[in-house]
């Protein structure tokens, strides 16, 4: 078959056999076509001189190029259990991730792991992950206050006053430290994250999300180095989760994303013992 | 109250901006890595105190496996039976969680701190988080089991051999098929 069907009693996954990518996702009663998709920036590298030769760096994020979506067949293997089902993706020799189902919790999880990001072109790399539907956003898209209130963002657009969009992609850059959001009449797309992250909604329908940065040269805004940990000799290697939540649109700010939220920031916590006697609770 | 206030300044220090977006020397990043795991060893003997008067293990170790986030576990690498998971919710309302457990390949039944069969699953950690440079290699699996706990407050889960009369049983079947059903019983 062309499709790979990953469900529980809540989500169905619909994965492309052919390219090995994520394709429809249905959950609360919403179903929607969803593309994944992992991208490379190349980090732009200058003298810093003047502002055009400011290079991408720790303050400043300043691709060179467009964007390379990875488009090679993704490896996929399987595991459908009774509580967890993955979908196991191999990308590329720096990208991988697992898609999970876990019985009786209405989100998907993306856990991502990202490196080292090869150098030795002597170029610096940005990773992304894209998701990428038919939802009708309206260059409109929501960011988190610092786990607080939803700040709505206008693309290409600032509140007060009238940017200077010359760089188009990092213009349209903003922190996530919680949650990202867009939708339209109908149908709502979030993306919980587990830590701080830069994010954007670069077209209609569109979320983006910075997940780990190699890069070559100071940025010259204070730092002083580049963002790559020579000391350990090659990149380090990332990992990390992203929720997605597909719902229907609402006016109203949405209780469950945000209990999501809390959880996914104050998990519990676990401790070990060994012990042959059965713990009671006092 | 010394271990309780390192961890306040650490956790006051982290809320630095470089901290927070990274921006900060790479030397600066090993030591807020440095003051972190200070710190949040030091409150873990807090933390271990409390359970030991809150549950009645009284010998217990109570360690934290701060690699869990790479599927790792001193604790349970070698072998996970007789292993109590004390699990703490540090939410304000009850909540629903998968735990997973890094462990080696063996069946396991887990049971909750009535003694009651907790549904569980035992997933293979992806081959390449197991290829990674510098990761302990022990754990290849991670168990996975649902834990329902009460707001601030903890729950114990312990992982005990299958009887070997079970251990024909697949390593990735449930064994058991009745939920947790604790909030519902004390609700």
């Amino acid at each position: 078959s062309n499709e790979l069907i990953v469900e529980n009693s809540l989500i169905k996954l619909v994965f492309d056999t052919t390219t090995g990518g994520l394709k429809t996702i249905e959950m609360n009663g919403v179903t929607e076509n969803i593309e994944q998709s992992f991208g490379i920036y190349k980090g732009f590298q200058g003298n810093n001189g003047e502002a055009k030769n400011r290079s991408s760096g720790a303050y400043i994020f300043r691709p060179d190029g467009n964007i390379e979506i990875l488009s090679n067949k993704v490896e996929l293997s399987v595991y459908d259990g009774t509580k967890v089902k993955e979908v196991h993706q191999h990308f590329n020799e720096f990208v991988s991730q697992v898609v999970r189902l876990y019985d009786g919790i209405n989100r998907v999880e993306f856990e991502w792991l990202v490196g080292p990001i090869p150098t030795e072109d002597e170029v610096g790399r940005e990773i992304v992950t894209r998701f990428t539907t038919n939802i009708a956003s309206n260059g409109k898209f929501y960011t988190d206050s610092n786990g607080r209130e939803m700040l709505e963002r206008d693309r290409n657009k600032r509140e007060n006053f009238d940017a200077d969009m010359t760089e188009s992609v990092s213009g349209n850059y903003y922190p996530v430290t919680a949650q990202i959001s867009l939708q339209d009449d109908k149908k709502r797309i979030t993306l919980l994250n587990d830590r701080a992250q830069g994010g954007a909604s670069l077209r209609d329908g569109e979320l983006e999300l910075m997940l780990h940065r190699r890069l070559l040269s100071d940025d010259a805004f204070g730092v002083g180095e580049a963002l790559n940990e020579v000391q350990y000799g090659t990149g380090l290697i990332a990992r990390g989760k992203i929720s997605l939540i597909l719902d229907a649109a609402s006016e109203n700010p949405n209780h469950a994303e945000r209990s999501t939220q809390l959880e996914l920031h104050l998990p519990f916590w676990k401790f070990f013992s060994k012990s042959n006697n059965v713990a009671s609770v006092k | 109250s010394e271990n309780l206030e390192n961890l306040s300044q650490a956790m006051g220090i982290m809320q630095h901006h470089d901290a927070v977006t990274g921006t900060e020397k790479q030397a600066v990043a090993q030591d807020y890595d440095r003051l972190l795991y200070e710190a949040i060893s030091g409150a873990e003997n807090n933390a271990r105190d409390a359970l030991r008067i809150l549950t009645n293990l009284t010998s217990g170790e109570f360690d934290s496996c701060l690699e869990l986030n790479i599927s790792a576990c001193a604790f349970t690498q070698k072998s996970a039976n007789n292993v109590v998971v004390t699990v703490v919710n540090p939410l304000g309302h009850t909540s629903t969680q998968y735990v997973r457990v890094p462990v080696p390949k063996e069946n396991y039944i887990v049971t909750d701190e009535k003694a009651r069969k907790v549904p569980s699953e035992l997933v293979a950690v992806p081959w390449q988080v197991l290829s990674l440079e510098h990761r302990p290699n022990d754990t290849q699996h991670e168990l996975v089991f649902q834990a329902t706990v009460e707001k601030i407050s903890n729950f114990y889960i312990r992982i005990l051999p299958v009887p070997k009369s079970q251990s024909h049983l697949s390593y990735n079947s449930v064994y058991a098929h009745n939920s947790i059903g604790r909030a519902n019983d004390e609700e």
